[in-house]
């Protein structure tokens, strides 16, 4: 599935 | 990238720099938790491990390098350089109590049941509790030092303009990430009394101190 979230935030 | 975000990841970025510069200048880290700096180093530490893994954009790479340089620069300073002015008998915290459940916790809830996810939300988690041994230190000597003071506003309006980034980007692209909005909610509520005395104390140019 899609991630949920993203890592590009700090 | 929208302007909450953006101001909240400078905001966060000044609040490092002004901590830095606080122990560098005056050459002494009287006031500041050890431990709550520990936190913040293990925090970045599980969060950025994708920076081994993948690439996003020049400036997230960029501003994790400095975060995480930062962080380590700064626990070398307060526990090796300028050790003989750490206060580690008002920094009596105890981390365990932290740092435990908070990796039950990220254990239990998390988007993803693998290592690197596991260690993400536990940074997350752990970020959102990790002042609290600097909290507890200004509370037990009942005064801070100014300049102590504006490093903890700057920390906090942070994740504050990040819960403001997260409303945006719920309306704006449909993005919704409860874990690190919920965190993120506790992490603000936390220095809510702080914001407090930082209004009706320091911005009038008196300094932090507490009741007896």
């Amino acid at each position: 599935g899609s991630p949920v979230h993203s890592k590009d935030e700090l | 990238m929208n302007v909450f975000r953006l101001t909240g990841d400078l905001s966060h970025l000044a609040a490092i720099i002004i901590l830095l510069l606080k122990i560098w200048k005056s050459r002494s880290c009287a006031g500041i938790s050890g431990k709550s700096q520990i936190l913040f180093a293990v925090v970045f530490t599980t969060r950025y491990l994708d920076l081994l893994t993948s690439f996003i954009s020049l400036y997230n790479t960029s501003m994790k390098l400095i975060y995480i340089g930062c962080a380590y620069a700064t626990v070398y300073l307060i526990y090796m350089k300028f050790r003989a002015t750490y206060d580690g008998n008002h920094d009596s915290f105890r981390v365990e109590f932290l740092v435990v459940p908070v990796g039950g916790l990220a254990v239990l809830i998390n988007h993803n049941f693998s290592l690197m996810e596991i260690l993400w939300t536990f940074s997350i988690y752990l970020e959102s509790v990790a002042i609290l041994p600097q909290l507890f230190m200004i509370s037990k000597t009942g005064e801070a030092e100014t300049i102590t003071t504006h490093y903890l506003f700057c920390l906090g309006l942070y994740r504050a303009l990040y819960l403001l980034n997260w409303i945006w980007r719920y309306y704006f692209e449909g993005f919704l990430d409860m874990i690190a909005i919920l965190a993120g909610l506790v992490q603000t509520i936390l220095y809510c009394d702080f914001f407090y005395l930082y209004v009706t104390k320091v911005l009038k140019g008196k300094k932090l101190s507490l009741p007896a």
